[in-house]
């Protein structure tokens, strides 16, 4: 990788009792470049040529009286790289193109191709009325049973997080079993947020006593942690028929949360930033969880367009109250069915 | 990014008339891929 013209005819080797000092004639000597130093002259050259060319342009312009408006950085992928960029990404992150909805050229940018939409029927809906969906395309991380007081969720073997600290202390979780650590949680709820919830909280405990003899069903609580590769198809949808009565917005920090980041960073799910979805479906309480990651911390609700998440904010260490949304309070809040659409994680 | 689902569903019923019992079981394992739409776990009546 040198560029240089080395003497075709063979050096004669030195001889020990040569008369000019030893050293072989310096007259041939070749100038070595490596190849790295070319590459970066010929970058710089042809970004000052570039330099020239806009400015040259510019002055044109400004001759003619044509004001230069601000140019946006360029996110916009020109059509014809588009496929390429997008067969790249596919190739890398293992992304399925043929279920894309739109042809490759439409997408204008990677941060639009990353939250597209899929082809009609790519994802038919389980109609089992007596089964739940899953929500997202995905990875199964965990999942099981919560009980006991902490109904702790664990991240890996050795971590675990209480359900608590991911939904927030106001959480409408039903607990039965710990109906006082439940009250010491909701303290932070203003009285008249208390009434109200202390409608939607009975409505959704199950009972104190489970009497065998009714024909209450008697409920437990579960949890099923799905992880989204960069590849993977980004929208959320609904897991069941149910209504959406609260909205709680984390601004956290964005942790990754590939699994590398869930065996070393402790309580990962509950720093990092993430919107909570709590209501109810015919088996009582539902809540979703959407976690943000590194560069993929903005997370869009199609039921709550105007929701501005992975805002530029101060990081205090304390981690702040989250920001809370009650959907019409009488108790009916966004209705959804099984498989609608309910948001989406952007990339940026 | 990660979603996390918490919710209630059946553990275990006894009908009045009879014995039979529904609870929810999960029907993935960990590491599994799963899409959209397709079941996590359902109930039944055994």
């Amino acid at each position: 990788t040198s560029f240089t013209k080395k003497p075709l005819t063979p050096q004669p080797r030195p001889s020990v009792n040569a008369t000019n000092g030893g050293g072989n004639s310096q007259g041939d000597s070749s100038y070595l470049l490596p190849g790295a130093t070319v590459a970066t002259l010929l970058m710089l050259g042809a970004l000052h040529a570039r330099r020239m060319y806009d400015d040259k342009k510019t002055e044109e312009m400004r001759a003619k009286g044509i004001e230069v408006e601000f140019q946006p950085d360029a996110k916009e992928i020109p059509v014809w790289l588009r496929p390429h960029v997008y067969r790249a990404w596919a190739r890398a992150f293992h992304s399925n193109l043929e279920e894309a909805a739109l042809p490759l050229e439409e997408y204008i940018s990677l941060k639009e191709f990353f939250a597209r939409a899929l082809k009609e029927g790519s994802r038919p809906i389980n109609a089992d009325p007596q089964c739940l969906v899953s929500p997202v395309d995905g990875t199964i991380l965990r999942f099981g049973e919560l009980k006991g007081a902490g109904a702790m969720i664990e991240q890996v073997k050795g971590f675990s997080y209480p359900v608590f600290n991911l939904l927030g202390a106001s959480s409408l979780l039903p607990t039965t079993a710990d109906s006082n650590v439940q009250e010491e949680h909701s303290e932070s709820i203003t009285t008249t947020e208390k009434s109200k919830k202390s409608w939607w909280r009975v409505s959704l405990a199950s009972p104190k006593v489970w009497d065998p003899t009714s024909s209450r069903a008697k409920r437990g609580l579960f949890y099923c942690v799905i992880y989204l590769s960069p590849g993977d198809y980004h929208r959320i949808h609904s897991p069941a028929d149910w209504n959406i009565l609260v909205r709680r917005h984390f601004s956290g920090h964005l942790y990754p949360v590939n699994e590398r980041a869930t065996r070393t960073i402790r309580n990962l799910y509950i720093e990092n930033e993430r919107v909570i979805l709590e209501g109810v479906w015919q088996e009582g309480f539902m809540a979703l969880a959407a976690v943000g990651a590194t560069n993929i911390g903005s997370i869009e609700l199609f039921i709550e367009p105007e929701l501005q998440t992975n805002k530029p904010t101060k990081k205090s260490l304390r981690s702040e109250l989250p920001e809370e949304q009650i959907y019409d309070c009488e108790g009916v809040g966004r209705v959804l069915k099984k498989g609608d659409e309910l948001g989406a994680f952007n990339m940026g | 990014s990660t979603v996390v689902l918490v919710f209630q569903a059946p553990i275990s019923k006894l009908l009045q008339e009879g014995d039979s019992s529904q609870e929810f079981n999960f029907n993935v394992k960990c590491g599994d891929r799963i899409r959209v739409g397709e079941a996590l776990g359902r109930w039944h009546s055994s």
